[in-house]
């Protein structure tokens, strides 16, 4: 199993449908201060942290949609999708690839202010067949292989004694 | 449970000496469990000490002690069990040059075995990838992503020397 | 006491949105008083808009947007009310080259009206320095420092092209 | 006025009495990672700081104390001094250069553990009197002019509307 794809559209600065192919093996991505390089991780812990509050810098999901940069219209929702290769089915789904669908859009209606919507494959699916999905897989917004900026000397300065046991129980 | 838990413990505190020692040019570090007899009772500590030095309180290491102690860790369980990927954002901010590249080594090594992205600014880590990708800002304030040969990232991270002023 | 506060306010804003707009190229930033008619009784926000975007919350800035904001910030205040002396610690490690170098050029022409000491990894920050020290620590565990020239930094921080392998 | 000299001895990692002279102007501090670059600005902040949380990294004031490195006996006490030109008489003492000196030594008798003495030009001084100083002077080591690592951007993230307005009140 590995990252194939990621897929955003009016996600922070990524307000065109965009795709990016990822292979295994090393991939850097770098540019200047400030392009969307964070907001790309971010897209990442959107999809995989349902309830997770590291996935946003931003106060409120909301944050996420596209705010319409220097002249633009601000946006109504924001979708991200992360494609996975499934050949050694991690995932119990019968299918070579995963693709995993979130959508958040505003909706005043609604007490919180949006409505999110999550996909499997293009079909639509709930919050808890996304986690269930996400526990197999053993991949989570939280766990120790994603690492937001600033957060690599966290795991020595911030976890405690008892968050460090806890990721060897997660693998035990 | 416990013998589990006793078995991925010490395969990992093995791998995590050994990765310490590579990343810290001869320090040594360990994961020392509170409650030995208890595991799941007491927590876990990270003792590491750079070479040449006592041990300390993890607090009081520097910037770039921390960060290789914590990516030690990282590689120590993903030598044991592999997530099926790793999104690294700029962790090697706090290195020094000669750091930046063990860590980039030991991530090209590691990237047989499991998925690695990595966001860096800095050309020593971004010469051992195998693809790379440049994000830059439109002047409509959206990001674009394009693939980059590694010659072509001289503008955007390359330590220019001062023109001669 | 309050006309004294409302002259200092005024002069380190001015100085505030000139140096944030030269350090972000074109981006606007301003200090926003809580509550204008009784400052006392508000605190002071800092709006920043880097070039191309629209005003968002401090804390989704990117960790290079808040460094620059938070050094405008210092440099607006020096430019009005020098401290004697400004000590500062790897400021630029979020910074990708080309801010760094900016950064570096603002210090260098500040460093006329205050002295200025700065701790840094990126040889394009210590190329601007009139002076060079290099810290080394000694088997034993104890440090050195040794006054250095420039070329000598290349072991320390260059980032070395990668070897051919 | 400026930092002319900082002087340590037995202070984290330097041991052997040292000086280290600055001048007016820009002068850039570089090295390895460890090798003791920001143990010399906690130096200055332990001078400047006596009262101050941010001075040490370390759990209390005897962690400050050089711990015997690799194979060597570990110290008894610390020593730091900060030189200042003091030509403009910013400091309210009739004298070109002030010396503020701060030593911490352990003693096993006094309930924190450790005492800390000061000096102001070589002359015995007290906590007080080192405050009155360095208020006059308007240095501290909580003021903005020293940035230590990591903090830049908490200036922006962590600190509060009431904090960032106290600094111009300080100016005002
Ligand atoms: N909803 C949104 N709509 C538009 N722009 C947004 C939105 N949320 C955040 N941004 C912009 O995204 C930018 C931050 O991008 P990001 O953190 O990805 O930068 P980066 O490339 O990681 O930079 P650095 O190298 O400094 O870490 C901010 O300038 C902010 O204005
Ligand atoms: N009391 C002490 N006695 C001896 N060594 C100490 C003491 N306190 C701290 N140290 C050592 O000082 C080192 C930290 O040094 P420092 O933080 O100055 O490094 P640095 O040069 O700033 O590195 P970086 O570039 O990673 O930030 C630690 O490795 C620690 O072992
Ligand atoms: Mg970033
Ligand atoms: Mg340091």
């Amino acid at each position: 199993m590995y990252l194939k794809e990621i897929q955003m559209r009016n996600f922070k600065t990524f307000t065109k449908p965009i795709s990016i192919t990822f292979e295994r093996g090393f991939t850097a991505v770098t540019g200047p201060n400030g392009s969307g390089k964070s907001n790309i991780s971010d897209a990442v812990l959107f999809v995989l942290g349902p309830k997770s509050s590291r996935v946003i810098r931003a106060g409120k999901l909301t944050d996420l949609i596209f705010n319409g940069g220097k002249e633009g219209k601000p946006a109504k929702e924001c979708e991200c999708s992360l494609i996975f290769d499934n050949t050694d089915r991690t995932i119990p789904i019968d299918a070579d690839e995963v693709k995993l669908t979130r959508v958040v859009k505003i909706s005043p209606s609604d007490p919180s202010g949006y409505n999110s919507y999550f996909y499997v494959n293009d079909k639509k699916s709930t919050l808890t067949e996304f986690e269930e999905l996400l526990a197999n897989a053993r991949i989570s917004a939280d766990s120790y292989n994603i690492v937001r900026q600033g957060d690599i000397t966290s795991i020595v300065e911030k976890m405690t004694p008892v968050d460090i046991r806890r990721i060897i129980d997660g693998i035990a | 449970k416990k013998t589990g838990f006793y078995k991925v413990y010490t395969a990992i505190n093995e791998n995590f000496k050994r990765i310490y020692a590579e990343l810290s040019d001869g320090g040594e570090a360990e994961l020392v469990l509170e409650n030995p007899d208890n595991p799941f009772e007491g927590g876990l500590h990270i003792k590491a000490k750079p070479k040449n030095k006592k041990v300390i309180r993890l607090e009081s290491l520097s910037g770039g002690e921390k960060s290789l102690t914590g990516l030690a860790f990282i590689f120590a369980i993903q030598q044991y069990d592999p997530s099926p990927f790793y999104f690294l954002d700029e962790v090697d901010m706090f290195l020094d040059a000669i750091n930046a590249e063990i860590v980039a080594k030991v991530i090209k090594k590691n990237s047989a075995k499991a998925q690695f992205i990595m966001i860096s600014l800095r050309k020593v880590t971004l010469q051992y990838a195998d693809r790379l990708y440049g994000v830059t800002l439109e002047p409509n304030g959206t990001s674009k992503v394009v693939a980059l040969e590694l010659d072509q990232i001289k503008d955007m991270v390359e330590e220019k020397p001062k023109e001669e002023s």
